[in-house]
């Protein structure tokens, strides 16, 4: 599975 | 951060406290849409739950919290405090409607098929059309009193900057994000018509009236 970044947006 | 993304979540801040300290000072709850604030409270709850999986900032989780408590906090003033100034009878929007689509939707387009993603997913999407409900209530009155326009102006304004944010991370650092975008896109198209009247008619003085 690929690397889902952390979301910064809210 | 950006310009873009600080303005939409102070927009979004100030749309909360609006709705918050209308309801609380005026005691009462007319011609607020309670099924608009049940999505919105499942909205947060669905996207903020990686709140306790990763970190990302001290104004990341601030927000976040306060979101998730205001979201509550309204529901409570709506169906517990304020219940008997509750407009149910104009509020009859089926958000199944909503849900349902959301959820096939979320399980078939995302990032990534596990929970957290395909919640966060759900989360978006349902908060485009999450609105519905209240424009809905303001139609069927046919009027909204001018601070819920303020209200609605400000939640609007919120995705509308949100999309300039995502212009400015594409052009600086080559991110996007498509579900994000597109369903951005589609909650601000959902507002226009009611930005429309805001700016002619509630910036005028009027009270937002919708022609017979």
């Amino acid at each position: 599975t690929a690397f889902i970044p952390p979301k910064d947006e809210l | 951060m950006n310009i873009f993304r600080l303005l939409g979540d102070l927009s979004h801040l100030l749309a909360i406290m609006i709705l918050l300290q209308k309801i609380f000072y005026s005691r009462s709850c007319a011609g607020i849409s309670a099924k608009s604030q049940v999505l919105f409270a499942i909205v947060y709850t669905a996207r903020y739950l990686d709140l306790v999986t990763v970190y990302v900032s001290l104004y990341n989780i601030s927000m976040k919290v306060v979101f998730l408590l205001s979201s509550y906090a309204t529901l409570y003033l709506i169906y517990l405090k304020f219940r008997a100034t509750y407009d149910r009878n104009h509020d009859t929007f089926r958000i199944e409607f909503l849900l349902l689509p959301a959820i096939v939707l979320a399980l078939l387009i995302n990032h990534q098929f596990s929970a957290l993603e395909v919640l966060w997913t759900f989360s978006i999407y349902l908060e485009s059309v999450a609105i519905l409900p209240q424009l809905f209530m303001v139609s069927k009155t046919g009027e909204a009193e001018s601070i819920t326009s303020h209200y609605l102006f400000a939640l609007g304004s919120y995705r509308g900057l949100y999309i300039l944010n995502w212009f400015y991370r594409y052009w600086t650092e080559g991110h996007y994000d498509l579900i994000a975008i597109v369903a951005g896109v589609v909650q601000t198209v959902l507002y226009c018509d009611f930005f429309y009247l805001y700016v002619t008619k509630v910036l005028k003085g009027k009270k937002l009236q919708l022609p017979a």
